[in-house]
This record gives structure tokens, C-alpha cells and sequence, in this order.
């Protein structure tokens, strides 16, 4: 367990650096063991007793940091809201790389970014889905264009819900 | 391993039995607010076993119960498949496909069945533990919780990592 | 102050009945003055005796309730996303119409608003805009096209912010 | 009453000098992810007086001072000027412009004028009290923050119908 929790770590954090990398075109974010007590870190905050004993102990800590690129190290509530969003999705974008989870749903986690953040948001899911099978909600048109198939969602005056399903090609006839 | 098939009777807005079908790539769920998207991932959720009433945006089964309006009556108790394909053998069954079904009644009281024979809740978990799938809180992003990863204690954070080891 | 403070709640209460219904195209919404401790309501949970003293007691508390067209009357966790974030709106247009505030600040409170429901919130904010004046950070097309200024904000590469200052005028002539 | 201009210099990430003019009408204010349009609503709460570390996102004075870059030094202090105009003498002062500015220092010291003339934080306050601008939770919606008022305990909601009375 241990020694499998330090391969996996190993495996998220530069999964993490990546994602990141890609989302913010460049800048730095770091995922780092601290050993510590709930009430605050302890003298060795490196983690290094940590990965020395392999042991994921119950103090031990996962701490982030981000670094846009050409910014200076943020704490977290600095960033802006897309950036924080984008952030997020890099950190489980690289759980699920390190150990894909058959299926994934995302419920309008693209509803902060912009034009550009949502490109490079929708080049990783497509990456990722040839493991992972996503079920996304969405509003974006970037993400929908990126969908295989289409489920359209209305609600009716019975207060039913009712669905129509589209095929992408149909979609892209109708535009 | 993968989802095939999502029935739906009578959870929250889906008064009739609703499938939908899921293809191997990515599927959009797309429609005005408040049509009934988020309760297509919260139907996915209460299948799969959850009992957060804050997950599941419901207090008790009835708020997951279709309530009824003036032009349709509401519904005594919910239904939810989930069908898997399990080709693969990725689930520890001996199955190629997997269904799932949980039903509600307004009392309160759940049903758990996999490929129609009744279960408790905990075979359900046990059978999902290896995907880690139901523990996992990177499997489902709920709507405006993308960031609360960011915002966990460190030692919740080393959690969402031992639960992808 | 308190018969102040039951006037003032009337018009709020009215007011956000009115723009509940013009968001939602019909059903109801309410807020209801309940007389009760922290740890609950009391026996008159109606407020009628908040109302006879007209004293807006320190026990006294608003309960807000919505019901979409066409719908049972919810509690607030059932609503969705977007229907959340239109009666949020709701009640803050209901108390800058009550009480104008010289000027309002909205940062992207459009963000979780379909095209109707964009279509719906800038109608009443451009009526409210004559009594306030308001600056809105958004990333929505519908709400842009009925501004009367515009800032454009980007970030250089020194991490410094830049801005330009457009005029809808120009901003339509260049799309 | 309306708010006339916004200068910010060596506010987060508005390294130099930049002015805003509002006019009456609405004001839109667009751009990219983190490109600075929410520090524009912070630095117009924290000219107005706004002491919460957690709605400035900036938990000490240092946070909200021009960090710098590898390309541009960072500032040593912050002011921020927001010019009001007053012709309807709807603030409480002798003047048709009234100037409100806000001086930080990295070491977290304010300082605060009204009209160039140095005054406390809670002359800012009392002048604004008329207005129930500082305090009053609905002049400024903070991004991510608009449903706030639906999760308010009731009495924090009686609250705010207080402020508007
Ligand atoms: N038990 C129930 N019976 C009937 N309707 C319900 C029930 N529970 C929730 N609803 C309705 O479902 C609707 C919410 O659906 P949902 O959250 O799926 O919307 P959505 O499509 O995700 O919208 P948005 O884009 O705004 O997020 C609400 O209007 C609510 O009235
Ligand atoms: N003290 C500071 N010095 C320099 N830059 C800062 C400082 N504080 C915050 N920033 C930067 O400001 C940026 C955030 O700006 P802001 O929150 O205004 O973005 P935004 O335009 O609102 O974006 P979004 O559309 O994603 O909400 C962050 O990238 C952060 O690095
Ligand atoms: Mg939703
Ligand atoms: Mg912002």
C-alpha cells in the first residue's frame, strides 16, 4: 500500500505538472507530501521522512501549489475563477490518468472558462476518453463539438423531463 | 468495462422510464436550465449506492421521488438501472453484462438488485470497490464542485490519491 | 425602524414575487417572516405576530420559498444550477429596487444562465439601470450587447493587466 | 450619486496606473480567464473600506500588492482613487466630487482620504453609512457568490432586508 501510494503519487504530481502545462500554455504546479499534523506542518515539511519510510501516514498531508505562467507563486485564492476551475481539472484530469476510472461524469465543470481555456480543456478529454468514457453536461459549444453522441434534455409542461437523442452528424447538418 | 445503459423511472423529473444509451466515446447532455440534466448524474450517483442527501441534492427518498404536477400525477417509488458491459471481466462477476438496479419508496426504504437478484448495499460497494468507482470522488463532478478539490485539507487530499493507488 | 422595516419588507417581498415571475415566465415565489429561535420556528410560524408588534424581533428570520411554473414548490437545494443563480437575482434585483443602491457590481453572475434566461436577467437589468448604475464582469454575449461601455482587460506578458476601453458603437461595427 | 472614475495603481495585478471612467448606464467589463477582471471589483471594495481578507481573496495587505514578474518590478504600495460624482448632494458632504482613496503599505498600514484630507476607516464608513454601500451585501455580488443569499440562515436574510430599509 505504501509503496503503491509513492508510485501513484509520483504518477498524479507529474501528471498534474503536465495538465497544467497544457492548460496554461507554460507556468508551474506542484503537488508535494508535507508531513504534518492537522494543527500544521511539521520541521519536515519536504515529506522526505515520508517517502524515506514509504509511509502514507496519517499525518501526511497533500499540498498544491500553482504558477501561471509569467506570475508569481500563488496561494489558491489568488487565482481567478477560470483559473482555479482549470487548476481543478488538471489535478483530476491527472487521477485519472494515473489510474482511469472506467467512466467519468463532469457536470458543467467548463462553465468558468473561456474560449481558449475550454480548447485546450476539450484536447485533453478527448485524449483521456480513449480510456475513460466521459458523460459530460454541458451549456459549451467547444465541448459539444467534441461529443460523439448528444442526449438533448427539455423540460416538459407535465414537469417531465423529456430527452431527444442526437447523433453529432446530425447536429453539424442542422448548424 | 463500461456503461451501456441508464434506465430511469421515476427519479426526480423523469416521471416515465427514460433510457439512454451510451456510446464508448464522450457523450454531451445538453437542454435549458432546469430541464433535468444535473438529475440524469444524480440518478448515476443513487444507483451506484450513494446516500449523501448534499450529493444527491435530496434530503429524503421523496425529494428524489417524482412529485407531480398538475397535468401528471407524482410516482409512488423509483427505479434506476445502470447496465454494464463487462466483456472485459473487469467487475469480479461472471457475467458479460452487469445491471445494477436500486429502487426507492417513499418511506424511505431501498432495494438493491445486480442482474435481478436482490443484494444489500454493501454487495453493491464491495462489487464497485475494485473499479473504486463509488468511493472515488473523481468519478462524478457535481455541478459548481469542480473546485472543492482545491479547497480539501491536505490529508483529504492525500485521500483522493491512496483511493487512485 | 420597524414599521420601516415591515414597508421595506412588503416591497421586497412583492418585488421579488415580480421578478421571479418575469424570470421564470410564471409560478411563485415568497418570502415569509417566521418568528422563531435559532433552533427552529415557533407555534407562530407565520409571522403574524412580528407583523402585529411590528417588530422585526432579533427572532425574527426571512424563509424564502420558489416554485417554477408548472412545478411543486421545491425546497432551494431541488432548484437547478440556473434556476438557483435566476432566484438569487431575483431577490437582489427586488432589494436594489427597493432601496436603489447608487451603483451595483455583478461579477458573472450570469454564468450558470441558459439563452433565455440571459435574454430574461438583462430586460430587468436594463430597467433597473436607470435608478442604478451597474458594472458587470461577464463572459456572455447577451449581456454585452446591452451594455453602454465596455472595458476589455487582458493580461500582459509582465503579469501586468491591460485595458482598452471600447464603445458598444465600435464594438458592433468591428463584428 | 454615481461613481465617476476608478484609478488603481499597484493593485494585485494593476502594476501602473489605470483609470476607469463609468458612465451612468451600464458598464461591461469582458476578457480572459485571469486577466484581471474581478481584481477591478476588488480594488472598488477595497477603496470602499473592505476589511474581509476572504472576500478581497487576499489575506494580508502584501496579497494585494503588485506581486511582480521576471519582466516588472514588484510595487511597494497600493492606492486606489474612486471619484464619486455628488451634484445631488446625496452624500452627506459640501462637495458636487467627492475623492475616496485608499493607500496600503506592504507592511498592511492603511491610509484613507476623503478629498486629498487624511480621515479614519470609520469616517469612510459613516459617509457611506447613508449610501449602506460598505455595508450592504448587495451592491457588490462577488464572482461565484450570487446563490449566497439563497443558503443565508433567515436571520441573516432579515438582515438584509434591514439594510435596504
Ligand atoms: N422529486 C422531484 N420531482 C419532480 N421534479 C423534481 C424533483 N426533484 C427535482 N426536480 C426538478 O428538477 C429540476 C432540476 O433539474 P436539474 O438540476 O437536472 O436541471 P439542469 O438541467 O441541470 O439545469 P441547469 O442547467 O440549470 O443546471 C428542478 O426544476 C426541479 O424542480
Ligand atoms: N498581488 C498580485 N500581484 C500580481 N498579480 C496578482 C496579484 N493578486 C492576484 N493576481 C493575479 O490576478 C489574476 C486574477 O485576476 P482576476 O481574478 O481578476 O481574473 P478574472 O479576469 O476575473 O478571470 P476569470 O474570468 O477567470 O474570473 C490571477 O492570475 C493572479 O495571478
Ligand atoms: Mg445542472
Ligand atoms: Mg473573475
Amino acid at each position: 500500500m505504501s509503496k503503491r501510494f509513492e508510485t501513484t503519487f509520483e504518477t498524479v504530481a507529474s501528471g498534474f505538472e503536465e495538465y497544467f502545462q497544457a492548460f496554461f500554455g507554460g507556468g508551474h504546479a506542484r503537488l508535494t507530501l508535507q508531513q504534518g499534523s492537522p494543527s500544521g506542518p511539521s520541521p519536515d515539511s519536504s515529506g522526505e521522512s515520508a517517502k524515506r519510510t514509504g509511509q502514507a501516514s496519517q499525518n501526511t498531508g497533500v499540498e498544491i501549489e500553482a504558477q501561471p505562467p509569467g506570475k508569481r507563486l500563488q496561494n489558491m485564492a489568488q487565482l481567478s475563477g477560470g483559473e482555479k476551475a482549470l487548476t481543478a481539472v488538471a489535478l483530476l484530469f491527472a487521477l485519472l490518468q494515473a489510474n482511469p476510472s472506467p467512466f467519468c461524469v463532469l457536470d458543467e465543470v467548463d462553465a468558468m472558462l473561456d474560449e481558449v481555456n475550454v480548447g485546450r480543456f476539450v484536447k485533453a478529454l478527448q485524449a483521456l476518453s480513449k480510456k475513460t468514457q466521459f458523460i459530460v453536461i454541458t451549456h459549451n459549444r467547444g465541448t459539444i463539438e467534441v461529443a460523439d453522441s448528444i442526449y438533448g434534455v427539455s423540460m416538459g409542461p407535465d414537469a417531465a423531463s423529456r430527452v431527444i437523442s442526437m447523433r453529432l452528424g446530425d447536429v453539424k447538418a442542422d448548424a | 468495462m463500461y456503461l451501456k445503459r441508464l434506465d430511469i423511472q421515476g427519479f426526480k423529473s423523469f416521471a416515465t422510464r427514460t433510457t439512454f444509451e451510451f456510446g464508448q466515446g464522450i457523450t454531451a447532455i445538453v437542454g435549458p436550465n432546469g430541464s433535468g440534466k444535473s438529475n440524469i448524474a444524480d440518478a448515476l450517483r443513487w444507483v451506484l449506492g450513494e446516500q449523501s442527501g448534499r450529493l444527491l441534492r435530496a434530503r429524503k427518498m421523496e425529494d428524489a421521488i417524482f412529485a407531480g404536477s398538475s397535468k401528471r400525477q407524482r410516482a409512488d417509488k423509483v427505479e434506476v438501472t445502470l447496465t454494464l458491459d463487462n466483456a472485459d471481466g473487469w467487475l469480479p462477476l461472471d457475467f458479460s453484462e452487469v445491471a445494477l438496479t436500486r429502487r426507492g419508496y417513499r418511506n424511505g426504504d431501498s432495494e438493491y438488485r445486480i442482474n435481478r437478484k436482490r443484494v444489500r448495499l454493501r454487495d453493491i460497494h464491495e462489487l464497485l470497490a475494485k473499479a473504486s468507482v463509488t468511493q472515488s470522488s473523481y468519478a462524478i463532478i457535481g455541478q459548481g464542485l469542480v473546485e472543492t478539490v482545491l479547497n480539501l485539507r491536505p490529508d483529504e487530499r492525500r485521500h483522493l490519491i491512496e483511493e487512485a493507488a
